[in-house]
C-alpha cells in the first residue's frame, strides 16, 4: 500500500464508482452518494478486514495466513502513512460529502452512512489489531 | 491491441472479455444518456 | 533516480539507475490487476458452484471435514493470473542452454491448464534467459571431453558424504583450485548452490548473533539466516546509510532487553542482484565492516566469473583485497556451466565448516563429472589450460553494448551499467505475457518476471547476456526487442536517449 501511485489509483477507482452510479438514470443523487459510500466501505471491509492470508505463497512459513490485509500492512506497525490515508478516506467520503450535504440531512441516509462508516473505522483502531 | 493490453483483457478468455466490454459499453451509454438528460 | 558514485573508494565510476515508474503507468497497472482480481473472484465463484470444471487439485468430498490440504486463497494468483500466461515459463528445451537453443513446441487446448507437445522443435532460438555468462554451457570442447572422461573413470554419483568415503581427490583438487582462483587461503565445495547458503549460515551464526541482510537477498540467504536462529535486521537495497544506521544501533544498543553486546554481527550481501541488475557497493560495505568490526558474507552467485578484468568476481571488479571479505561464497551454476557452490576464506574457517556444516556431514558430495567440468572451465578462465580461450570469452563488451542500445531505444533499464543481468521494465500484467510470446514468435527466448516475485508495479523482462552471444545475435535480439517494444508501447523512459 506504499508503492507509487496506489493512493491515486484508489481515489480514481472510487471516483469511477461514483460516476458509474451517477450514470444510472433512475437513481437520485442522494441515493447515488449513499450507494457510493456503502459500496466503497463494503469493498474496503472485504479486502482489508475480512480476507485473511495472501493470494500467493509467501516464504514466511504461513505466518501471514491468519492475518487480514490491514494487519499485514507495514508489518503491523501502527499509524503509518498508508494507514492514516486509508482511515481518513472513508471519513472524508462519508462525513463531508454524503451525510451532511448531498443527502440533505435525511435521517435514513445518515443512519445507513454512519453505520457503514463505523464498519470500516472500528477494525482500523489499533485496539482491534488481531482481535477476532 | 493497446486497449486490451492496458486493461489486462489480453489475459482473459473471450467470454470474459465480452462480459467486460458489454459492461463498459453499458456504463458509457448510461453516462452519455444521463449527461444528455442532465444538460 | 540515478546513482553515480565517484568517491575515493571507487577506482572507476559506479553508475546505477532505477528510473521511477511513470505515474500513469503505475495507476493503469493497478487497474489492470484490479480487473484481473475481479474476474478471478468471478471464476472462483463459477468453480465453487460447479458451473466450471476445476482443473486444480482439490480434496474429495469425503475429505471435506478434515483440515484443508490446499490453502484456497494462497493459490488465488496462481489459479487466476499465473495460469493465464504460464506458457511463458518452464518452456521445455531439447538442447544445451547455450547462446542458441532448441525449444519443444507445445500447444494448449484449455488456456494453459494442460499442454500438448506438437512434436515440432523451434530451432536455434536465441537464448537471452539462461545464466550462461561465460558461455561454458557446451556439449563439445575441452570441458565436455574432460567431464566425459571423468564419468568413465569415477562414475556419476558419489553415494556418501565428504566426511566419510565421499571425499575424492577430485574434490580436493577443485578446492585448491578455487582457493587459488579467489585468492584466499582455503575453500570448500558443495554439491548445491542453494544449500551452500542455507546450510552454512546456521553453522556460522546462532543465538545472540545479529544478521544484517539486504532486503533483496536471495531466498537461500533468507532461509539460512532464519535457520540459524540469529536476530535478523533488513536494510534497504544497496543503501549504505541504512546499513550504517543498523550497525550503529546494533553496536550502541546491543541485544534487545538485555542490551548485552552481540556475539557476532554478520552482514549478508550479494555481488550481483539478479532481479535488479545492481552490483553491491562493496568498497563501502567493507569500509563499514572494518569501522564497526562486523563480519562480511558475500554471495557471488552471479558475479563470480562474470565480473572483473580477470573474472574473479566483484572483489576483482572493484580491485579490492579478497582477505577483506570474511566469507566468500559463490556458485558454479552461472559462469562455469556446472552446478554447486563454494565457500572460500581463512583456513580455520574452512576447517570449522568441514566439521560443522550440515552439507559436509549429511549431503552427498559433488558428482565427479561436475567437479571436472568446473576444474576445466576454471583453468580455462585462469589461462592455465595452455590456451587463451578464457581471455576471448569477453562478457563486459556484450553487456555494455546491450545496455547502451536498450537505453538508446528508450526502454527503462534497471541496474548497474556493468551488470550482465539486464532488467527491462514492462509494468502491466498483460504486457508480461505479451512480451514473452511476441519475442518467441521472433525466435528469441526471454525470461519475464511479475508480481509477487517483483513489486506489483515493477514487472520486468530479465535478459542475461552471455560471452557466447555474437554481435549478430545481440543485434538480432535488440531489433526484435525494439519491434516488440513499439508494438506493446514499452519505451517509457523519459531520460535523454
Amino acid at each position: 500500500m506504499n508503492s507509487r501511485g496506489i493512493w491515486l489509483a484508489y481515489l480514481l477507482l472510487t471516483t469511477a464508482l461514483h460516476v458509474v452510479l451517477l450514470s444510472i438514470p433512475f437513481l437520485s443523487v442522494p441515493v447515488v452518494w449513499t450507494l457510493t459510500n456503502v459500496i466503497h466501505n463494503l469493498a474496503m471491509y472485504l479486502f482489508l478486514h475480512t480476507v485473511k492470508g495472501t493470494p500467493f505463497e509467501t516464504p514466511d512459513q504461513g505466518k501471514a495466513r491468519l492475518l487480514t490485509h490491514w494487519e499485514q500492512m507495514d508489518y503491523g506497525v501502527q499509524f503509518t502513512a498508508s494507514r492514516k490515508f486509508l482511515t481518513i478516506s472513508p471519513i472524508d467520503t462519508c462525513e463531508h460529502k454524503t451525510c451532511y450535504f448531498y443527502t440533505k440531512y435525511d435521517t435514513a441516509h445518515f443512519v445507513v452512512n454512519t453505520g457503514s462508516l463505523l464498519s470500516v473505522l472500528l477494525p482500523k483502531l489499533p485496539q482491534f489489531h488481531g482481535v477476532r | 491491441y493497446q486497449y486490451v493490453l492496458v486493461t489486462a483483457l489480453y489475459m482473459l478468455e473471450p467470454w470474459e472479455r465480452t462480459i467486460f466490454n458489454s459492461l463498459l459499453i453499458t456504463v458509457a451509454a448510461m453516462a452519455v444518456y444521463t449527461c444528455y438528460v442532465f444538460m | 533516480n540515478h546513482h553515480a558514485s565517484c568517491t575515493l573508494l571507487y577506482k572507476k565510476p559506479f553508475v546505477e539507475s532505477f528510473e521511477e515508474t511513470p505515474l500513469l503507468v503505475a495507476v493503469l497497472t493497478y487497474i489492470g490487476y484490479g480487473i484481473l482480481t475481479i474476474f478471478g473472484y468471478l471464476r472462483d465463484f463459477l468453480r465453487d458452484w460447479k458451473f466450471e470444471k476445476c482443473h486444480l487439485a482439490r480434496e474429495r468430498e469425503e475429505q471435506k471435514d478434515f483440515v484443508p490440504l490446499y490453502q484456497d486463497f494462497e493459490n488465488f494468483y496462481t489459479r487466476n493470473l499465473y495460469m493465464r500466461i504460464r506458457d511463458n515459463w518452464n518452456r521445455p528445451i531439447c538442447s544445451i542452454p547455450g547462446a542458441k537453443m532448441d525449444l519443444v513446441e507445445r500447444v494448449t487446448p484449455d488456456y494453459n491448464w494442460t499442454f500438448e507437445h506438437t512434436g515440432n522443435v523451434l530451432k536455434d532460438v536465441i537464448n537471452m534467459g539462461s545464466y550462461n555468462y561465460l558461455g561454458f554451457a557446451e556439449n563439445t570442447g575441452t570441458c565436455a571431453d574432460a567431464a566425459s572422461e571423468c564419468t568413465v573413470k569415477y562414475g556419476v554419483g558419489v553415494s556418501s558424504t565428504r566426511q566419510e568415503i565421499g571425499n575424492l581427490d577430485k574434490h580436493e583438487e577443485l578446492e585448491k583450485l578455487v582457493a587459488r582462483f579467489l585468492g584466499v587461503e582455503s575453500s570448500m565445495a558443495f554439491g548445491m548452490g542453494f544449500a551452500t547458503n542455507s546450510m552454512n549460515i546456521p553453522a556460522l551464526t546462532g543465538k545472540g548473533c545479529l544478521i544484517l541482510s539486504d532486503e533483496l537477498n536471495h531466498a537461500s540467504l533468507v532461509l539460512g539466516a532464519r535457520l540459524s536462529g540469529s536476530t535478523i535486521r533488513v536494510f534497504k537495497h544497496n543503501n549504505m546509510q541504512s546499513l550504517e544506521k543498523l550497525l550503529r544501533d546494533a553496536i550502541v544498543h546491543g541485544q534487545p532487553r538485555t542490551h548485552r553486546p552481540w556475539k557476532k554481527i554478520l552482514v549478508l550481501v550479494e555481488g550481483i542482484y539478479s532481479m535488479e541488475g545492481s552490483i553491491v557497493r562493496l568498497p563501502e560495505v567493507i569500509a563499514l565492516k572494518k569501522k564497526y568490526k562486523a563480519y562480511l558474507y558475500l554471495d557471488e552467485a552471479h558475479s563470480i566469473g562474470a565480473l572483473g578484468p580477470r573474472g574473479r568476481g566483484v572483489v576483482d571488479y572493484f580491485g579490492l583485497d579478497p582477505s577483506d571479505v570474511d566469507i566468500m561464497m559463490g556458485t558454479f551454476t552461472k559462469s562455469f556451466g556446472a552446478a554447486g557452490g563454494y565457500i572460500g576464506g581463512k583456513k580455520e574457517l574452512i576447517d570449522y565448516l568441514c566439521l560443522h556444516s550440515h552439507s559436509a556431514v549429511h549431503a552427498t558430495s559433488m558428482s565427479p563429472p561436475i567437479t571436472q567440468q568446473i576444474i576445466t572451465s576454471m583453468k580455462c578462465i585462469m589461462g592455465e589450460d595452455g590456451t587463451t580461450l578464457g581471455e576471448f570469452r569477453i562478457l563486459s563488451e556484450n553487456t555494455t553494448y546491450f545496455r547502451r542500445r536498450l537505453h538508446e531505444m528508450g526502454f527503462i533499464i534497471y541496474g548497474n551499467n556493468d551488470s550482465p543481468v539486464v532488467p527491462l521494465m514492462l509494468y502491466m500484467p498483460a504486457k508480461i505475457g505479451a512480451f514473452g510470446r511476441e519475442m518467441l514468435k521472433r525466435n528469441i527466448g526471454t525470461v519475464v518476471v511479475g508480481f509477487p516475485a517483483t513489486p506489483i508495479i515493477e514487472s520486468r523482462a530479465r535478459f542475461c547476456v552471455s560471452a557466447a552471444h555474437t554481435r549478430e545475435m545481440l543485434d538480432k535480439a535488440l531489433n526484435a526487442i525494439s519491434e516488440v517494444g513499439d508494438l506493446l508501447q514499452l519505451k517509457y523512459s523519459r531520460k535523454n536517449r
